[in-house]
């Protein structure tokens, strides 16, 4: 059987709404080791994956692999109207009813407790096998804070309208953002910045060969994420998907993989 | 294994 209890629905709650404005379905693949959930966007341009460790639960039993494909936007919309501060019980049982349910119980007293039953569903192409592709098969990374980030990503998308694309280029000491309007083009230079004078809020670049790429920006804009993490990681490679990372505690962590468009 | 292919396998697809 499937049961995990997190004490505050908040997290849970955020990521589902971030997702569920992007993708009607999800898929949630439990093992022992953690929880995982993919999106992807039929058009296979972007595949998107939560990784809720194990340990980030306060408790958390899985005896056996459990596949769940479910309505993710139905999901976020029920959501809606439960407390952050909930208990949030994720439950299924070893009959395979094809239910999962998910209890929010609220932490005074438990005087009300919702029980949401959501029936499986089929998702076809999902779960995918995502390894872990080590820093150096990339040709850039790019860190920097999700606040300077979110900003960013609004600028280009006002700049243009919902199939915007963004050309992310990496040089030496900095990356530049362009997004091309029906009225022009936008360009935001971003200059390394020195870890002395902010250290909390570095912009950092990894660089073995200069990098150009071109994203849709409707996939990249993910400000919901944005508001989870503290930091993004963009990691650029002719060769493999891109990946926007925002690591949420050291347990999880949203990445977003992306398939550079051509030119 | 419950993975249906891999994220390659995703993207060349497309």
């Amino acid at each position: 059987m499937l049961e995990l209890r997190l004490v505050q629905a908040t997290l849970f709650k955020n990521v589902v709404e971030a997702l569920g404005d992007l993708f009607s379905t999800a898929h949630f693949n439990s093992s022992r080791t953690g929880l995982e959930l993919q999106a992807k966007d039929n058009s296979r341009v972007t595949l998107i994956m939560l990784l809720l460790r194990a340990e980030a639960f306060d408790h958390y039993l899985c005896d056996r692999g459990l596949s769940m494909g479910l309505n993710l936007a139905g999901m976020a919309k029920a959501f809606c109207c439960t407390n952050n501060d909930d208990i949030i019980t994720i439950k299924a049982e070893e009959d395979w009813s094809d239910t999962v349910t998910f209890t929010f119980e609220s932490p005074e007293d438990g005087d009300e407790i919702s029980y949401f039953h959501f029936d499986f569903m089929v998702i076809n192409g999902v779960p995918l096998e995502i390894p872990e592709y080590p820093e150096s098969e990339y040709q850039a990374i790019v860190r920097m804070p999700s606040a300077k980030f979110m900003p960013i990503c609004n600028k280009l998308s006002s700049f243009g309208d919902r199939d915007t694309v963004v050309i992310i280029s990496v040089d030496k000491e900095s990356v530049d953002f362009l997004s091309r309007g029906k009225t022009g083009t936008l360009t935001i230079f971003c200059r390394e910045t020195q870890t002395v004078d902010k250290p909390k809020e570095p912009t950092l670049i990894e660089m073995k060969e200069k990098v150009s790429l071109m994203f849709d920006l409707r996939y990249m804009n993910s400000s919901k994420a944005s508001t989870l993490s503290d930091q993004v990681t963009i990691s650029l490679s002719s060769k493999l998907p891109a990946v926007f990372e925002y690591k949420i505690t050291e347990m999880s962590c949203i990445r977003y993989y992306m398939l550079p468009r051509n030119e | 294994g419950t993975k249906q292919g891999s994220i390659m396998s995703f993207f060349k697809k497309a």
